[in-house]
């Protein structure tokens, strides 16, 4: 793979929350974004829906295009298969589970059309 | 033993002027 895969989402990785609290990649609940998110002072989550997957520029990405926020800005990003996104009352999902559960021993529900992200935005822009 | 801040793990999408 070209691509250097991001190590905290090995399973068993250690996640700091914004309280300081310590956390597996694995365990990270919905809650945990969001209450992470309202004691930061920068960043502020969003929801981005998956609107569209296509086949990226290699065979091993894809390209994911998010309507982010209530003002459902259109928002492309092209990962791989396996990079796992955090959908919101679901948990760790990608567009190849298997790769992401064989690479990552992450345990993830396939990633849809429909399903809403967590995603971050900085806070205070107008 | 590494420890990865929260933020790393969520993707940074385009600012909206929503708050």
């Amino acid at each position: 793979s070209p691509v250097a895969l991001p190590p905290f989402f090995m399973r068993g990785s250690i996640i700091q929350l914004a309280d300081g609290e310590l956390k597996r990649v694995e365990d990270l609940k919905t809650e945990d974004f969001i209450q992470s998110a309202e004691i930061s002072s920068e960043l502020k989550i969003d929801s981005s829906t998956v609107e569209r997957i296509d086949n990226g520029q290699s065979p091993n990405a894809v390209v994911i295009q998010f309507s982010v926020g209530e003002l459902k800005a259109q928002v492309c990003v092209e990962v791989l298969l396996e990079y796992p996104f955090f959908v919101f009352g679901q948990g760790w999902s990608s567009c190849c589970p298997d790769r992401t559960t064989q690479l990552f021993e992450l345990s993830c529900a396939k990633l849809c059309v429909g399903d809403v992200c967590v995603s971050l935005t900085l806070r205070g822009l107008r | 033993v590494p420890v990865f801040p929260w933020h790393s793990l969520v993707p940074f999408l385009a600012p909206t002027q929503s708050d």
